[in-house]
């Protein structure tokens, strides 16, 4: 463990509470794509189906089933409690374009074609687009509300800080994983144009709203 | 080729 790993696990803990604590005080999830929180319950899924057979530590347990059980709090949120608050008709991306290729690539693309190991290689190209539909919502309506604003930048935090726990771990550790970290890349650079409308607009006290 | 290491990263 590093410190880039653990502000890292926590910047995306802090995302995960930040959408439930929205979306259950305002009692409302407009403007959240709830395509996007169905890609993120289905790469917990894929990805910590381990936590049937091996023990890390209780961290990465306690962890895995609190990113798990938030994730499909927030479904039951967006698709049930909430359900009329959500805006449809402008979560329109349409995720078989991301689930066909992630899918293809991580049969054709892994370190070893077991069933664990593919899922998890699916679990890792999947979160690296699995924000898609929010963005692209995002552009549709042409603004976002602060709160959700926050909530992408802790998201887009976390995996930038895994960046720099890999570049730690491959000096230190010489551990280095190439699948995780050309995801990880991508996904960071899927954030770069909202990281900039945040840091010049949000933190300016401005509303985030895009050229529509 | 086998990744050795347990996935220790969440």
């Amino acid at each position: 463990m590093n410190v880039f790993r653990l502000t890292g696990d926590l910047s995306h803990l802090a995302a995960i509470i930040i959408l439930l604590l929205k979306i259950w005080k305002t009692r409302s999830c407009a403007g959240i794509s709830g395509k996007s929180q169905i890609l993120f319950a289905v790469v917990f899924t894929s990805r910590y189906l381990d936590l049937l057979t091996s023990f890390i530590s209780l961290y990465n347990t306690s962890m895995k089933v609190i990113y798990i059980g938030c994730a499909y709090a927030t479904l039951y949120f967006v698709y049930m409690k909430f359900k009329a608050t959500y805006d449809g008709n402008h979560d329109t991306f349409r995720v078989e374009f991301l689930l066909v290729p992630v899918g293809g690539l991580s049969f054709l693309v892994n370190h070893d074609f077991s069933p664990l190991e593919i899922l998890w290689t699916f679990s890792i190209y999947l979160e690296s687009v699995a924000i898609l539909p929010q963005l692209f919502m995002i552009s549709k309506t042409g603004e976002a509300e602060t709160i959700t604003t926050h909530y992408l930048f802790f998201l887009g935090l976390y995996r930038a800080l895994y960046l720099f726990n890999w570049i730690w771990r491959f000096y230190f550790e010489g551990f280095f994983d190439m699948i995780a970290i050309v995801a990880g890349l991508v996904q960071t650079i899927l954030y770069c144009d909202f990281f900039y409308l945040y840091i010049t607009k949000v933190l300016k006290g401005k509303k985030l709203s895009l050229p529509a | 080729e086998e990744n050795d290491l347990p996935k220790d990263e969440l």
